[in-house]
């Protein structure tokens, strides 16, 4: 596994359906956090699979006080794998 | 608890919590 310090999961039940999902992202390394957030860990967003693009996410975070810029690659990255995961699991189950 | 809200201006909403203990490691 890379060593990102940054880990992206499902915060709901995946129906498979819905464009929109609840995305949970845990910051392993505490350094990576600002200021008043450092003592976070856990940021739980929405993300729309149809409309939106993991690195606009993650400059969100960025211009919301959440990460450094230098940090924003990192973030945008490990949502684009969830995410990516995510749209192949979609696409392999077959709806009944 | 410590939970914290930003809204962007986007309208996007992110909810910033500890982690919890039962997930802390090599602490």
């Amino acid at each position: 596994a890379e060593d990102t310090g940054v880990r992206v999961e499902l915060a709901e039940e995946n129906d498979g359906r819905k464009a929109s999902i609840a995305l949970r992202l845990w910051v392993e390394d505490p350094r990576k956090l600002k200021g008043k957030y450092k003592d976070g860990g856990v940021i739980e967003f929405t993300f729309d699979l149809e409309k939106e693009v993991p690195e606009g996410v993650a400059q969100e975070m960025v211009e919301s006080g959440l990460f450094h810029e230098s940090d924003a690659k990192i973030v945008g990255k490990s949502i684009r794998d969830r995410v990516a995961l995510i749209k192949w699991r979609r696409e392999r189950t077959v709806p009944s | 608890s410590a939970t914290t809200q930003v809204v962007h201006s986007t309208g996007r909403r992110f909810i910033v919590s500890p982690v919890p203990e039962s997930r802390l490691k090599d602490q």
